[in-house]
This record gives structure tokens, sequence and C-alpha cells, in this order.
């Protein structure tokens, strides 16, 4: 799903070294987290 | 230069799950079917201005069905989810609340249950017993022979079927149908029943004895039943002035 995608194209990114001071995007305001399981 | 217009809410911030919440407790207080639904996932919310300390929230929820019927007594912060491998059943709602100098109240609700598909559970768990329908014959006899053996041999009052709540068949290792069904308590003591069961009234509701049951039954050369019921000796009562979600609308 579109979310997962962004999330691992995000944690990539995390690999590579940053500039001081960088601040990663927030996270998507919505949907919110998963409380049990995704069916 | 005009102020910048607020961030909007994000799903998994306290404003949100404060929302979510009345907004599941009122879903859950107002279903008469079925069970209890858990908070799965918040999937949206907007939040419109109305004036001064007044907004219209629009939430999207998904919801997962609990164990609980909804006319337990049991908390819902009590009651567990049904497991991905007892073919869970999943609720997705939208819901119209009003923030009114902070307090919440549910303006609309409307909600579409589905239970996960037969393939997705087998893929998991292929053995697993796997959801049917509730007036399928097996489920309906077991339904039967279930609480007439409980009837059969209660030192309590005659019980009577008041609705099917859910029903899986399982082939492997052994065929056996699993139903769970929620009953009423009447005016006989099951001696009386043998008699006249048609003399048997369900309690007037204000003092009636609610009870859920669940049963199952293995078919084959030897063949077994097993039932539990539980009485909850309270109902439920229906909140005054409460208008319902409109006959007709998927509420379970």
């Amino acid at each position: 799903s579109v979310t997962k995608r962004a999330v691992a194209e995000a944690a990539q990114h995390d690999k590579v070294p940053r500039p001081v001071g960088f601040v990663p995007p927030p996270p998507p305001p919505c949907p919110g987290k998963i409380r049990h399981f995704d069916i | 230069v005009p102020a910048a217009p607020p961030a909007p809410l994000g799903c998994d911030d306290p404003e949100s799950e404060a929302a979510a919440e009345v907004a599941v407790n009122y879903i859950n207080g107002h279903s008469h079917h079925g069970y209890k639904f858990a908070l799965n996932r918040i999937e949206d919310i907007r939040v419109v201005p109305q004036g001064p300390n007044n907004d219209i929230i629009f939430l999207e929820l998904d919801l997962l069905e609990t164990r609980c019927p909804v006319l337990s007594p049991t908390p819902l912060a009590n009651c567990t989810v049904r497991s991905f491998a007892e073919h869970a059943v999943e609720g997705d709602c939208d819901v119209k609340l009003q923030k009114l100098d902070g307090t919440l109240s549910v303006l609309a609700s409307k909600c579409h249950s589905h239970a996960d598909s037969n393939e997705d559970v087998v893929r998991v768990c292929p053995d697993c017993p796997l959801l049917v329908s509730l007036n399928n014959t097996e489920v309906l006899e077991t339904v039967s022979a279930a609480l007439n053996d409980y009837n059969s041999k209660t030192t309590g009052p005659y019980l009577r079927l008041l609705e099917i709540g859910r029903a899986r068949i399982q082939y492997y290792p052994s065929h056996t149908v699993a139903v769970e069904f929620v009953v009423g308590a009447t005016n006989c003591t099951a001696e009386e029943a043998k008699a006249d069961v048609g003399a048997c009234q369900l309690l007037p509701e204000d003092q009636s004895n609610f009870g859920f049951c669940t049963a199952s039954m293995v078919k084959g050369p030897s063949q077994s039943l097993r039932e539990d019921c539980q009485l909850y000796g309270h109902q439920v009562p229906t909140p005054p002035g409460v208008t319902y979600i409109h006959p007709g609308q998927d509420t379970s």
C-alpha cells in the first residue's frame, strides 16, 4: 500500500548520512496506526 | 498577513483518539445485534470549524469485532478482539461528531461490517474453521440441540433462543460445527416447559435475563455435543430519546 512504500523510502533515506540538524519529515497525519492487525 | 490555518489533526493525535473513543462507545451502545467492536485504526479525520469552541468532526474508523456480545456487561476494554485465525470481522464506520465547548457528542454514524475472506484465513491457517451462514442447516441443528440439551439439565429458568451470533464449521481433523447464540430467560422452569412450552414467555425486558451460549458439535461416528451458557442477569437499557440508525442500513 502507498503508506508502506512511503515509510520504506523514508527508512532508506535515513540510511544516507544526513547533514547536522536534518529533521526527518513528520509522519503523514492519516491513516493512523494499526492497533491490532490489518485484514 | 492572514494567520496560517491550523495544521490538520493527525489520526493518532490525542484529540483524534478521544473522538474515536466516543464514537466506538456510541456505536456499541446503540447496536442491538452481534458483537461489540474495538478500534483498530483511525483512517481519517476532518475538523470543520462552526464557530468559537464549536467544531464538526468527521471520522472514518476501522473496527474489529470482539468476543463480547453487545448485550454483555463486560467493559469493552476487557473484550478480546477476535484473532485473525478466528475469522475476524471488520467494521468500517463513518461517524459525525460535534465538539461543543470541549464536549464531544455523536450526531450520526453509519457502519458496514464484513468478514475477512476465506482465502485470507485459509492462506494463514489451512485447517481453521470458517464462518458460515447463520441459517446453515447444520448450524440450526447444532443450536437447537445445544439449547435443548442445556434446558434438559438446567435447574434455572427455561431459556429461549433470541439470536444466533456466529457460526463456523471445521472439516479437519473432525467435522465440527461451532456456534454462539444469545438466549433470553422465560417465566418457566425447565420442568414446567416440558409440560407446556407454549406457555413460556420471555421475561419482561426490564427484568430480563439475557444470556450467551457457546456450543460445538462434532459430527461423524463419535458424535459429541458441548454447550456452555452464561446468564448476564441484567440488560443494557435503551437510552431515552435516542434515535437509532434507520432500519435498512447496515449496522452489523
